[in-house]
């Protein structure tokens, strides 16, 4: 009857879930995305750096063809009243990525190390739930650099990032040299620095990942204190945490099993 | 086979009017018969009304869309038969105790993106392949 089959599809559209079947719903919904469970983020920062960087991600994606994977909008995306601090050279091996995921930093508290030799500042990130099947094909760590008002426009600085190196029974914790630059006294922006082959080696061996060291040092050499530098840490405003992006491409099909 | 006679009074009239009179005598006959045509229906998928919002960013929920209808003779161009479903009516007409009618099901599926928190607080953007129908047809 066709006047029935009407109502039924009215009131299928229109009928609020019972609790059970919205539980039924919310299961066969996760089945779908390939979640094993809902994910119950301990934090609610949705204005955090991270999110506030994938949002912007999305909203760039959003228009494009979903036929295609994910073309990376490689402009910085916070822009600030500064110049972009630094680009990657060679983004082309972002575009057509499957999946992209931030990683929060897991160091509790800046911890300005201030060893006899040199100041210095930790990351870590958990790479060890990234999407089952998916490939590392690019990496960034960013930090954001704040204008310092107490230092002269043209003073510079060098930042280093170190990986983190396991140690051996010989000797104390080496540290491998990932990237070096010179940065302005007066630059303000996103520093972004390519950690691939990093990330790559964390996901292979997940017990090697002991993290990243930032040094920053002045025209003279010596070590000083990142936040004299204007490194945004752990302390200030949480739109300019410091955080690190990968992005993924699937090397294998994923086929959902019948139920 | 259509009779000799409508078949001359068919030749006058352009290949377009004939095709719309067929729809037009699909249609009278899908009402008689009280049937819908293999199509496209709306259904929205709500992470807000599922209590998600905690963990999902964004999109607060997506247009996924259906299919549903009766897959039977003329199979119309709008409905995206295959020429496997004219057979499969074909011999559902000779047998139609064993052999079923042919299924109206998505022709073509998009993708979309879902940006949401993991246990860990990070945050994932993942597309999501042949999540929604944007065409139905018979197969």
């Amino acid at each position: 009857n066709f006047s029935m089959d009407s109502e039924v599809h009215s009131s299928f559209i229109h009928r609020r879930l019972r609790s059970q079947e919205r539980r039924e719903m919310q299961r066969e919904i996760l089945s779908i995305l390939g979640l094993p469970h809902r994910p119950r983020p301990h934090l609610h920062g949705k204005h955090n750096s991270a999110p506030m960087f994938m949002l912007d991600l999305y909203n760039a994606i959003s228009n494009e063809d979903e036929d295609e994977g994910f073309s990376y909008p490689y402009k910085p995306i916070f822009t600030t009243q500064g110049p972009p601090l630094a680009t990657l050279q060679d983004n082309n091996f972002l575009s057509g990525a499957d999946t992209v995921m931030s990683f929060v930093n897991l160091v509790e508290h800046d911890k300005e190390f201030q060893s006899v030799q040199r100041h210095h500042r930790e990351f870590r990130f958990d790479l060890s739930r990234i999407p089952e099947g998916e490939a590392v094909t690019a990496a960034e760590f960013r930090i954001y650099k704040d204008f310092i008002h107490e230092r002269f426009e043209n003073e510079t600085f060098q930042i280093s990032i170190y990986q983190v190196l396991p140690e051996h029974s010989d000797r104390d914790s080496q540290l491998f040299l990932l990237d070096s630059r010179v940065i302005w006294a007066a630059e303000e922006g996103w520093l972004v620095f390519d950690i691939t082959a990093t990330s790559n080696h964390w996901v292979l061996n997940p017990m090697h990942n002991l993290g990243l060291q930032l040094v920053l040092e002045n025209v003279d050499g010596q070590s000083i204190n990142p936040k004299i530098g204007g490194l945004i840490g752990r302390h200030g405003p949480q739109n300019k945490q410091p955080f690190m992006v990968a992005f993924f491409k699937a090397t294998e099909l994923h086929i959902r099993s019948i139920r | 086979s259509a009779p000799g006679k409508q078949r001359n009074q068919n030749r006058s009239k352009s290949p377009k009017t004939q095709e719309a009179l067929r729809v037009s005598s699909f249609a009278e006959n899908s009402s008689a018969d009280q049937r819908q045509a293999c199509k496209k229906h709306e259904l929205y998928v709500s992470f807000r009304d599922l209590g998600w919002q905690d963990w999902i960013i964004a999109p607060e929920g997506y247009a996924a869309y259906y299919c549903e209808g009766e897959c039977a003779f003329p199979l119309n161009s709008y409905m995206n038969a295959t020429n496997h479903a004219i057979v499969q009516t074909l011999v559902h007409f000779i047998n139609p105790e064993t052999v079923p009618k042919p299924c109206c099901a998505p022709t073509q599926l998009h993708a979309i993106s879902v940006l949401y928190f993991d246990d860990s607080s990070n945050v994932i953007l993942k597309k999501y392949r042949n999540m929604v129908v944007r065409a139905c047809g018979c197969h």
